[in-house]
């Protein structure tokens, strides 16, 4: 499903350029749950924005089941991303003015072809549901904890029964019962053959996986089946 | 330094109540080095909040260094927290258009009393030398991976040389050899006198700590030394 060849990503600041991704070779396939983890500032979520679609490389080729993407205009980006993918982000990114509810169904607006049948608002309550925020719904971030949060980000990534879920450090402001709760909602989810990539830190949390990447200095320097 | 009893916080949001903080009694010495744990959403960032002086109780007394917070003004309270409290939020808080540097800097506008000797700048970049940031200095928040923002946030609490350092979740987006090196640098501030007190849903940087609260609930349901 995700294949990326010598992908490269050079951020360019003035007079100085960051690497942030150097020469990244790298095949996942469908129904595969894997782990990423390295440094803080190694490259992990500037690999996750573009396998999400979110970014671009500056040299290097990534397919997305079978497609070139880095060669995709914005708005076919933006319907493979509605229609297939996931994303948990680092730092949430909730709308502030909203409450959790709806910032749980603002993914069904994009979602073109009606494959799904239920509401979105009842896909969006089902969502808030399985990460445990039943009694939170109505409430906006701020009226949230940070973990509370998280979650809200975590059931947005779902509503949309993506077929590629991505997290970016999804258990990072949760205690350690909650946490296994998040790792129980996305076994389930690979149970059903979703593809699963997340960034963590903890190495507790990437043993829920079955493959762990780790990332250096903007490559990945190991790449082991989980032992179980 | 710090002293509570029955301490409560609740929010009303319409006709219902949430219970955040429900007669919570603590007494914090100076120079101690407190983990708080608990369940997300056990009221351990709205503790934090007011012990930092950012947020008043619903009822019950807070005193800090001996003087009554939950009776002062704001102008009072603003001016303690400038020269006594360095606060990491869990969610960083930076300003989004400047730099990591001026984020740094900008709690050295607000200490009144000139009791430190080296320039706002020097200072800064000296706290951004601790986190390992000095690369990184004139990048913007967006230009920075997540454990970097985390890491400025820390910076920036420690720029006014505060007596008592809040720090809820330090580490929650740093990998364990980062996360070691913020330990470092707490264990020096700690060495020095100064009250160290951070959440944390990591046992490993728990035992960090001197002493460990459990929130459960609005209430502390433990309090124990750390054996090593
Ligand atoms: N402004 C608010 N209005 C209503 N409820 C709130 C508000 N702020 C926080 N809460 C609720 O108060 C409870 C405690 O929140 P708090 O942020 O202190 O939890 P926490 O222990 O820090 O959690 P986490 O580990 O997830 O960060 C939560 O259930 C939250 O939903
Ligand atoms: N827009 C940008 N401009 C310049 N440099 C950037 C930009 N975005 C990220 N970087 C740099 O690229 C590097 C990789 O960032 P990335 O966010 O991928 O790291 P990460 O592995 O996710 O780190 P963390 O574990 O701290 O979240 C970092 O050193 C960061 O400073
Ligand atoms: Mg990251
Ligand atoms: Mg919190």
């Amino acid at each position: 499903i995700i294949q990326m060849h010598r992908l490269s990503k050079v951020y360019s600041l003035g007079e100085s350029q960051v690497h942030a991704l150097r020469s990244v070779d790298l095949t996942i396939h469908q129904g595969e749950f894997v782990a990423i983890m390295g440094p803080s500032g190694s490259g992990k979520s500037t690999l996750m924005n573009i396998i999400g679609c979110l970014d671009q490389p500056t040299a290097g080729e990534y397919h997305l089941q079978g497609q070139r993407v880095d060669r995709m205009r914005r708005s076919e980006l933006a319907d493979i991303r509605a229609a297939t993918i996931g994303f948990v982000f680092q730092g949430f990114n909730l709308l502030s003015r909203t409450s959790a509810l709806e910032n749980v169904e603002i993914p069904t607006q994009y979602l073109r072809r009606r494959k799904l049948t239920e509401s979105p608002r009842s896909r969006a309550i089902e969502a808030l549901q399985r990460v445990g925020l039943q009694d939170r719904m109505h409430h906006v971030p701020s009226q949230l904890s940070g973990g509370q949060q998280q979650r809200v980000a975590i059931a947005r990534s779902l509503v949309n029964q993506p077929s590629l879920l991505l997290a970016d450090e999804p258990t990072g402001n949760l205690d350690s019962t909650t946490s296994e709760e998040i790792m129980d909602v996305f076994h389930n989810l690979n149970a059903q053959g979703i593809t699963v990539v997340m960034v963590t830190h903890e190495q507790d949390i990437a043993q829920h996986a079955k493959r762990i990447l780790v990332v250096r200095d903007g490559i990945i320097v190991s790449d082991t089946a989980v032992v179980k």
